[in-house]
């Protein structure tokens, strides 16, 4: 699982959660491409789609939970996904 | 910005939309306004116009709605997720949902309906996500002023790449209408015409009206000189409903509509805030006239022919208002257009006249042009 900054065991796991739903929800082709994604070899999806978020907002990629990334997540935001869907 | 895939856009330029659920957070008259106005943002920038409907299928179908709401696309509950909207059409096309979980508003307490509808309409007409963090396209929420508001760049060329300018006629440059930059100024002395507001500003009087400005000494009638609203007050843009300043806070009050600014100077002190924070009835929606009256430390707010009567040290609205303003000021007539306090007077504007009011004789004492103030 990709390093989460320094955090209580607790808020590791809510964030982590909290990201694996925002990822699904925004970073994740519904439909054929779903199963693309899967066969992907090699890299972990997760992190390839931390660093795709981190890529649409400007951050540093670095494909780990770290704390501006995590603070894009919890913004209040739009439902419709940041990847064509 | 970017497009959906396959750059889905309607092939029509009359669109109709319906509002067929509300939500209990803000008046319905409120949301339509809200809706109205996210609209026009968007088809003040390409040949699209859009049409109100009240039953059956529209194009764009608006609602609040809770959860899992047969889309698959469930909402999550307060703040997260605050609405969504799918790319143009047949059936879902064009159709936008807000989470009623939220708290919607016209103003800065909650989350702001012209700001998310009109990002939501963006989707609605076939924009996908910005990257471009200055976009109303930009996927996370951030407060835009309704009043004035203008699209950004970003959203502009993603729209007109799918739609076209809109041409106000042939050759004409294709940003949306923006207002000329020097306002023609209102001929102030042709004897019909009155002001939106006045106030003193530090040594200053300023008279204002559509969107310019006059300012002059108080005891100087020389040296008037207009200038654009704009150039000194940007959120205010023009038309300002009442102003009025409190010299010994050093600050002054500026309303518009439901909303109000407060200003250090020409200094904006923050966002504008909702009138309702002086106690006003939801049913007003917007102030005629203000006036501080430094002796009882008291500001008159006058609405219609009405006025209410607010306390600035208890910073609460008085009981027992509002009261006819005819009433209580005997001698002043029609409604008031702006007010102000000087030297123990209040001057009532109202139309083309002025009332100069003695408050210990409790009776106007002279009635004057009102043009007459800036040089008339």
């Amino acid at each position: 699982a990709p390093t989460l900054f320094a955090a209580t065991p607790r808020t590791w796991r809510n964030n982590y959660h909290l990201a694996q739903a925002y990822l699904d929800k925004f970073y994740t082709k519904k439909g054929g491409h779903q199963v693309g994604e899967l066969a992907v070899r090699g890299g972990n999806s997760m992190v390839k789609k931390i660093k795709e978020l981190q890529t649409f907002f400007g951050l540093q990629v670095t494909g780990k939970l770290d704390q501006n990334t995590m603070d894009v997540i919890k913004r209040p935001r739009c439902g419709v996904p940041d990847v064509a869907n | 910005y970017r497009l959906f895939p396959g750059e889905p856009k309607w092939k029509k330029n009359m669109l109709t939309y319906r509002i067929s659920k509300y939500t209990p957070s803000m008046r319905p008259a409120e949301v339509d306004k809200a809706v109205e106005m996210a609209l026009r943002a968007w088809s003040s920038a390409v040949p699209l116009n859009f049409v109100r409907t009240h039953a059956g299928e529209a194009d764009i179908m608006i609602s609040f709605e809770s959860g899992d709401h047969g889309d698959s696309y469930p909402f999550d509950g307060p703040r997260g997720t605050l609405a969504h909207a799918f790319a143009p059409g047949e059936g879902l096309g064009g159709d936008t949902h807000f989470d009623n979980a939220e708290k919607w508003t016209m103003g800065t307490n909650g989350f702001n309906l012209f700001t998310v509808a009109a990002h939501e309409f963006g989707h609605a007409l076939g924009l996908a996500h910005s990257t471009d963090p200055s976009a109303l396209m930009y996927p996370t929420y951030k407060y835009q002023h309704p009043f004035g508001f203008r699209l950004p760049k970003d959203d502009v060329k993603g729209i007109q790449a799918l739609y076209g300018p809109r041409k106000t006629f042939p050759g004409k440059p294709t940003m949306p209408h923006v207002p000329s930059h020097k306002p023609s100024i209102p001929d102030l002395c042709d004897s019909s015409s009155s002001f939106d507001a006045v106030t003193m500003l530090g040594k200053e009087l300023l008279f204002f009206k559509d969107r310019i400005f006059w300012r002059r000494q108080v005891h100087l009638p020389s040296g008037i000189r207009p200038s654009t609203i704009t150039s000194s007050f940007p959120q205010l843009m023009s038309n300002v409903d009442a102003a009025y300043d409190v010299a010994e806070r050093g600050i002054a009050f500026f309303f518009k509509g439901p909303h109000y600014w407060i200003t250090r100077g020409f200094q904006m002190q923050g966002p504008p805030r909702t009138i309702y924070d002086f106690g006003f009835p939801r049913h007003v929606q917007r102030i005629d006239a203000a006036v501080y009256l430094k002796e009882p430390q008291k500001t008159l707010f006058f609405v219609g022919d009405e006025y209410y009567s607010f306390d600035e040290r208890k910073r609460k609205m008085e009981k027992d208002y509002p009261k006819t303003t005819e009433e209580e000021f005997s001698g002043v007539s029609g409604q008031i257009d702006a007010a102000v306090e000087l030297n123990g007077y209040i001057y009532f504007f109202s139309g083309p006249k002025t009332f100069k009011y003695d408050t210990e004789k409790e009776d106007v004492v002279s009635v004057v042009k009102s043009s007459s103030w800036v040089g008339c």
